[in-house]
């Protein structure tokens, strides 16, 4: 564990929470996309399935129980609790388009061909699009509430912190992981446009809206 | 071997 891979992780905590919060306070998830929400959900079950097979500490076991805990908490707040608010409207992507393509490519770019290494992977080349239906979900509707991008501002900087802790751990442990790391890459990359509409925008007290 | 490591990450 290092400094990097401490505050990714608080990062992700944090995203959670300002999503939870803000759905609750609100008691809407207007502006969420729920496609998103299933796939992450997706995500954590696929990945963490080695909690049953694996052991690594008590910190990793605790983090899975809660992502798993927190992504079916956000799923029933969405698709039941405050479903009338959900804008299923402008939640339009299609999500074949991205489970397809990464169920492919983890049955062929894998590091061993059993079934919970290429669920996975599955999930590790699934969480690096994920946010594609939140990310088309603002760009259609071409705004944003602050609370939501600092949710995305606080998601995607998870993300962006683990390329430094493997930076670090290149150097330091000579581990690496190389599925792991491009599709973190190709993650970040994602959220480039919008960090840089954060930084400009939101960070000086301005909504996030996009030009016409 | 670093095949049977698991994986320690989130």
């Amino acid at each position: 564990m290092n400094i990097f891979r401490l505050m990714a992780d608080l990062a992700h905590v944090l995203a959670i929470v300002i999503l939870l919060h803000k759905i609750w306070k609100s008691r809407s998830c207007a502006g969420i996309s729920g496609k998103s929400q299933i796939l992450f959900a997706l995500v954590y079950f696929m990945r963490y399935l080695d909690i049953m097979t694996s052991y690594v500490s008590f910190y990793n076991s605790t983090m899975k129980l809660l992502f798993l805990g927190t992504s079916g908490a956000t799923l029933n707040l969405i698709y039941r609790k405050f479903k009338p608010s959900y804008d299923h409207n402008h939640d339009s992507f299609r999500i074949a388009y991205l489970l397809v393509p990464c169920a492919l490519l983890s049955l062929f770019l894998n590091h061993e061909f059993s079934v919970l290494e290429i669920l996975w992977t599955f999930s590790i080349y699934l969480e690096s699009v994920a946010i594609l239906p939140q990310l088309f979900m603002v760009a259609k509707t071409g705004e944003a509430e602050s609370i939501t991008s600092h949710y995305l501002f606080a998601l995607g900087s998870y993300r962006a912190l683990y390329v430094c802790n493997w930076v670090y751990r290149y150097i330091a442990e000579s581990h690496f992981d190389l599925i792991a790391i491009i599709a973190g890459l190709v993650q970040t990359i994602l959220y480039c446009d919008f960090f840089y509409l954060y930084i400009t925008k939101v960070l000086q007290n301005r909504k996030l809206q996009l030009p016409a | 071997d670093e095949e049977d490591q698991p994986h320690d990450e989130l």
